[in-house]
């Protein structure tokens, strides 16, 4: 976060709302290391009046002003011998993710030096609630729900959990959707993980409608890894190195030079760097080269100083290891190994990793999963996109900054769509702190549809990857008009989706009814972006019913304006929303025709009113 | 292949909390003993009654399919790890 939120607009003139100091972020997740000055209650005032929560008694954790509750929940089996059994951190994660939704400003943090600045939260003066979900064997369903029990009940404002299952399941059937369903029914949006199994089509998780969900993508820096080779050249790698190496020559060994005969492997293998395929004896002490990523144990086994691999893999997020490390491409593995092949005494250095600008920022990386929403086809999931890459923050001093590593830190840098899903819900928070009786849907339709616009150029999966476009959360405190949503209307949605009357009654906990007068459409349900499916090469249309309230000038006319692609018919009625009061809701009709080939077409409806573009992406594809 | 007779945990998903001054927790132990063979406090993990209403159980299948067709129960459905993201 040393570059994410001034990436998004915040520095020192931004505004901020004098109620943020009441804002309470439910963090589910690892826990919090509450000694990181990410997390000082220096000037913080006493606890919200709203706080009914708790900070569970254990021997080593004790909360203050910032961090004001703090609960664990175990089951047998989910812990192992280097948990702590007890709020705090002892894997990292859960202080990341916290820090970077509502951390304060720590000036000159860094990872040894690397990616240094100051870190922060979205909303730094907001209380924190953590909820230990998740232990060295994972996050048990019947602890998350535990814990949604608890943070619905404690006043939490918002839930962040960037967590889930690697497949899909039923709404019903699953307990992060049941948990921010109940969160919703008490105006308390869940901001989820989108997963991080992309980019394959369809991977997207926590797809709940009441819900956020947010994929990952980059910010305009990047880390480079350089290698230096005893002829001069300098070749660009894609690693996170933190060490420094102070550009001394090494030497450089082929790894199919050092087979470890004694185990009978031979050159064709010990090129790869498999784990007991090097010659301890012959890399001692010397940098390797290896043709083809298979991580480090291998190296590291065999007591080699420092490797550089070629990787033929994604080079757009980045991982830091215990020994000096960087990876290359095939294009300059080449290179490499005619230098190795054609020099008597080959010489390689690897330098600490330096930052450069990534001038094709924002993309969604490429391990973000894409869409299709795989539970309802026809809502646009994941819902936005957020920094998820290179992401540093604050860490758990219990755990190291790597595996196999000895070195801990109080900051580290890591990507996962778990990083992302903070910075949504840090600048959800700040929106409610403007807003503070906005519901969870206008919360989320304030986000979405002043989302910065992003392109497929970048990312072939287009919407079905970043959703509405990359978070602006400055702009979102102004949207001019939201796509609101409550209870009632999720209902009417699931007696759509064919859910029992009986289930919708007790989940409702009303005498609710579904009745062909009732029954809401996927298509109507009052969502911030418009999503149809078919069958390929089949010509569709679909019609979407929209409500939207103006939270912008009192008086003020919104044009519908329409961006279509060959092969897309977009209608708007009425094409004018005219409004005369805060608050006032106006409808609208939108007919999208589409003629599918065997991928998807996408296009846009802004309402303008001169001042606010209330963006929606309008989304159909083959299914 | 899982045995039938082993228990696993379970989430008993029941919905909204009633309404009324009902004490959530026993309608759950309440439900546990008419499907479970010994004491239904010690297969109860978790009750859920704050902010909705359930339970998570160690059933075993055949338990668990008694308690799917019980009146209020929304789902039930196996305990699942999930991971970090």
């Amino acid at each position: 976060t040393s570059r994410t939120w001034e990436f998004m607009g915040f520095n020192k003139k931004m505004k901020t709302s004098i109620i943020e100091s009441d804002i309470i972020i439910g963090m589910l997740d690892t826990g919090v290391w509450p000694e990181s000055e990410s997390f000082n209650d220096t000037g913080f005032g006493p606890i919200p009046k709203k706080w009914k929560g708790t900070c569970q008694k254990s021997a080593n954790f004790t909360c203050n002003n910032k961090i004001i509750g703090a609960r664990y929940y175990l089951t047998d089996g989910d812990n192992g011998p280097e948990d702590f059994i007890s709020p705090r951190d002892a894997e990292g994660h859960g202080t990341h993710t916290t820090s970077t939704a509502a951390g304060g400003l720590v000036s000159q943090a860094s990872l040894f030096g690397i990616a240094k600045g100051t870190v922060r939260g979205g909303v730094p003066s907001s209380r924190i609630a953590v909820y230990k979900i998740c232990w060295s064997y994972g996050c048990s369903d019947e602890g998350i729900l535990a814990a949604f029990d608890d943070a619905i009940a404690d006043g939490v404002d918002i839930i962040s959990l960037s967590v889930g299952s690697f497949i899909p399941f039923d709404y019903f059937e699953d307990s992060i959707a049941i948990g921010a369903f109940h969160a919703m029914k008490k105006g308390i949006l869940t901001s989820n993980s989108a997963g991080n199994s992309g980019p394959t089509p369809g991977s997207v998780v926590n797809v709940s409608p009441w819900s956020l969900t947010v994929a990952a993508s980059t910010i305009d820096r990047k880390f480079v890894t350089k290698v230096k080779l005893g002829n001069g050249q300098i070749y660009e790698g894609a690693t996170i190195n933190t060490f420094d190496l102070k550009g001394k020559m090494y030497p450089f060994i082929y790894g199919g030079d050092a087979p470890n005969l004694t185990l009978g492997v031979a050159s064709e293998f010990s090129r790869y760097c498999f784990p007991g395929a090097l010659n301890a004896t012959l890399v001692k002490g010397k940098i390797v080269f290896c043709e083809y990523f298979t991580d480090y144990e291998g190296v590291l086994e065999a007591g080699a100083l420092g490797a550089v691999f070629q990787d033929t893999g994604n080079k757009d997020f980045q991982f830091s290891y215990p020994l000096p490390f960087s990876t290359l491409n095939v294009n300059d593995g080449r290179m490499i190994i005619n230098y190795l092949n054609t020099t008597e005494n080959p010489t390689a250095t690897i330098f600490k990793t330096s930052q450069d600008n990534n001038q094709f920022a924002p993309f969604v990386v490429s391990f973000s999963s894409r869409g299709p929403n795989p539970i309802t086809t026809d809502i646009l999931k994941p819902d936005l996109t957020a920094p998820g890459v290179d992401i540093l923050a604050a860490w758990s001093e219990a755990s190291t900054v790597t595996e196999d590593d000895t070195r801990r830190t109080r900051y580290n840098i890591i990507s996962g769509t778990s990083m992302s899903c903070p910075h949504a819900t840090g600048a959800a928070a700040y929106v409610k702190s403007f807003h503070p009786t906005w519901s969870p849907a206008a919360i989320r339709s304030a986000l979405m549809t002043t989302a910065i616009p992003m392109t497929s150029n970048n990312n072939i999966e287009g919407e079905h990857a970043y959703g509405a476009g990359h978070i602006n959360p400055l702009q979102a405190t102004d949207p001019g008009l939201v796509y609101d949503a409550g209870e009632i209307d999720y209902v009417k949605f699931l007696c759509g989706q064919g859910y029992t009357i009986a289930n919708i009654q007790l989940i409702s906990g009303n005498s609710s009814s579904c009745s062909e007068e009732t029954d809401g459409t996927v298509w109507d349900l009052n969502y911030p972006s418009f999503a149809l499916s078919s069958t390929p090469g089949k010509s569709i249309t679909r019609v979407f019913h929209r409500t939207v309230t103006n939270v912008g000038s009192a008086v003020s006319n919104y044009r519908a304006v329409v961006n279509a692609p060959p092969g897309l018919i977009i209608q708007v009625q009425p094409s004018v929303l005219s409004f005369e009061y805060v608050g006032q809701q106006q409808s609208f009709v939108v007919t999208v025709g589409a003629e599918l080939g065997n991928s998807m077409i996408s296009g846009s409806l802004i309402w303008d009113d001169g001042v606010h573009q209330v963006k929606s992406p309008i989304v159909a594809y083959a299914s | 292949a899982s045995d039938t007779n082993e228990r696993q945990v379970y989430i008993v998903y029941m919905g909204d909390l009633p309404k009324g001054d009902v004490s959530v927790s026993n309608i759950h132990i309440g439900m546990l003993e008419e499907i479970v063979s010994g004491v239904a406090s010690d297969v109860l993990l978790y009750s859920y009654r704050r902010s909705f209403n359930g339970f998570a159980a160690k059933l075993t299948e055949d338990e668990a399919n008694k308690l799917k067709g019980k009146e209020g129960v929304v789902s039930v459905f196996p305990s699942q790890k999930k991971q970090l993201h």
